[in-house]
C-alpha cells in the first residue's frame, strides 16, 4: 500500500513539466526514503534525479519498496487536470497495475480522481559516485534559462569556463559568435539573486545546449540553479526542491575529435 | 567538430 499526500500539489505538476521533454517512460521509485527517480534520455547523453523525501509529505505511507513504471507524458495529462492550489495524492496498491491521483481543492469542496494504467519499464540503474568538483557555480535559475535561451538563437553548442573573473558562457554559429560572463555578485539585495563561485581551479567544458534548455524546464521549482563542473565529468545541473528535495540533471561533456 | 560523449561512460550500471 502506498499512499503520499502532498499539499503543495503545484509542485509534483511542475517536476512533471520539468522532466517530461527529456525522457519518456520511467519507473518512480518508493522507499520510506522518500518518492524518487532516475532516468535517462533516449540518446543515453543526459540524466535525471529526482528526490522528493518523504518527510516533505504532510503524509506519506509506503508499506514496501515499490516501482511504478509511467509515461511521463500520460502523468502529466493527469496532473494538469489538478488546480494549482489543489492537494494531490498518489495512492497504490500492492500488486496493482495501475496508480491513482486524487486531487482535493484547497476548500474540499471538490474531490477528483484519475486512475493511470502503469507499464512495465526495463531501465537501467547507474551509480552515481560522490565527486569533487572543480568549481561549483549557484546562480538565479531565470539568469541562467535566459543564457542557455539566448545562446541557442546563435549556436548548438555551450563552452562553460569558470576561472577567478567568473562564468563564462559561451557559443558560435553560422552567424556568429557570443560570450556571457557572469561575474561572482554576492552584494544583492536578496541572497537568490546572487552569483557565487566556488572554484578550486579553472574548467572549461563543452555542452550541447539542446540538453540545457531542456533542464531549464525545471526553473519554475526553484530560484536558483547549482552547476558543478569538473573536467572529465558530466555537468551537474541542480534545482533544489524546497524543504523536499532536488532534481539533478547530469549531462555528458562533448569533447574534440 | 566534437564528439557527442554517452552518460554510461561516466557511470556504472548497478
Amino acid at each position: 500500500m502506498l499512499e503520499l499526500r502532498l499539499v503543495q500539489g503545484s509542485l509534483l505538476k511542475k517536476v512533471l513539466e520539468a522532466i517530461r521533454e527529456l525522457v519518456t517512460d520511467a519507473n518512480f521509485d518508493c522507499s520510506a526514503t522518500g518518492f524518487s527517480l532516475q532516468a535517462m534520455d533516449s540518446s543515453h547523453v543526459a540524466l535525471v534525479a529526482l528526490l522528493l523525501r518523504s518527510e516533505g509529505f504532510e503524509h506519506y505511507r509506503c508499506d514496501r519498496n515499490l516501482s511504478m513504471g509511467m509515461n511521463l507524458n500520460n502523468v502529466s495529462k493527469m496532473l494538469r487536470c489538478a488546480g494549482n492550489n489543489d492537494i494531490i495524492t498518489v495512492k497504490a496498491d500492492d500488486g496493482s497495475d495501475t496508480v491513482t491521483f486524487m486531487f482535493e481543492s484547497p476548500n474540499q469542496d471538490k474531490i477528483a480522481d484519475f486512475e493511470m494504467k502503469l507499464m512495465d519499464i526495463d531501465s537501467e540503474h547507474l551509480g552515481i559516485p560522490d565527486a569533487e568538483y572543480q568549481a561549483i557555480v549557484r546562480m538565479p535559475s531565470s539568469e541562467f534559462a535566459r543564457i542557455c535561451k539566448d545562446l541557442s538563437s546563435i549556436g548548438d553548442t555551450v563552452i562553460i569556463s569558470v576561472t577567478k573573473e567568473g562564468v563564462k558562457f559561451s557559443t558560435a554559429g553560422d552567424i556568429g559568435t557570443a560570450n556571457i560572463v557572469c561575474r561572482q555578485n554576492k552584494t544583492v539585495d536578496k541572497p537568490e539573486e546572487a552569483t557565487i563561485i566556488e572554484m578550486q581551479e579553472p574548467v572549461s567544458l563543452t555542452f550541447a545546449l539542446r540538453y540545457m534548455n531542456s533542464f531549464t524546464k525545471a526553473t519554475p521549482l526553484s530560484e536558483t540553479v547549482t552547476i558543478s563542473l569538473s573536467s572529465d565529468l558530466p555537468v551537474v545541473v541542480e534545482y533544489k526542491i524546497a524543504e523536499m528535495g532536488y532534481i539533478r540533471f547530469y549531462l555528458a561533456p562533448k569533447i574534440e575529435e | 567538430d566534437s564528439i557527442q560523449q554517452g552518460i554510461s561512460t561516466f557511470f556504472e550500471e548497478l
